[in-house]
């Protein structure tokens, strides 16, 4: 999964 | 960043607080179960691993900084600081039947098989069923005082807000996430329960939600 797909959420 | 996910992290942290602070001013961790908060810190420290290795944004490391924080502050206070207080005869749920799924889980389903995304699966597996020692609990004892409840409320209002987000992310971004979709959607129908007994009972202005 690439950073900006999702895991900006906390 | 929309408005329901900025309100679900701050519904979190309120959550969050109110135990601590709870804790804290009581002395005293009745009718808490450890267990959840062990399984919460757990959580934030297999999710928050990438910490280390990418940057997001200010408020994403501010906030996971805090929450790990926090999260472990209040497991000092329940085994450590308070822990006469503690109600471990009545904090018997068996974790190792969370943990073994969970961790199988994350290991078959997940979007990568690498350390660190099969820790972030593990991690948002784990937050759906974290809660279950408490509510156990609860059942168990058949009461909870009302700013227990109160803690409850906001982590309960912090799932739903979450699925909002997502909803207004897919239709605004075509952005969704399965994985954390599936997850808290399960984690939200465990507190949809004791939504039921928060209205009708406790905002009634009892001071402790007793279980019929």
């Amino acid at each position: 999964m690439d950073d900006d797909f999702g895991k900006d959420e906390l | 960043m929309n408005v329901f996910r900025l309100a679900g992290d701050v519904s979190h942290l309120v959550a969050i607080i109110i135990l601590l602070l709870k804790i804290w001013r009581s002395k005293s961790c009745a009718g808490i179960s450890g267990k959840s908060q062990v399984l919460f810190a757990l959580v934030f420290t297999t999710r928050y691993l990438d910490l280390f290795t990418v940057f997001i944004s200010v408020y994403n490391t501010v906030m996971k900084v805090v929450f790990l924080a926090l999260s472990y502050a209040t497991v000092y206070l329940i085994y450590m600081r308070f822990r006469n207080s503690y109600n471990s005869e009545n904090d018997t749920f068996r974790v190792e039947f969370l943990l073994v799924p969970v961790i199988g889980l994350s290991f078959l389903e997940n979007y990568a098989f690498t350390p660190l995304e099969i820790l972030w699966t593990f991690s948002i597996f784990l937050e759906a069923v974290a809660i279950m020692p408490q509510l156990f609990m609860i059942t168990k004892t058949g009461e909870a005082e009302s700013i227990t409840t109160h803690y409850l409320f906001f982590l309960g209002l912090y799932r739903a807000l979450y699925i909002a987000n997502w909803v207004w992310r897919y239709h605004t971004e075509s952005f969704y996430d399965l994985i954390a979709i599936v997850s808290g959607v399960v984690q939200t129908i465990f507190f949809c329960d004791f939504f039921y007994l928060y209205f009708t009972r406790v905002l009634r202005g009892r001071g402790k939600m007793t279980l019929p």
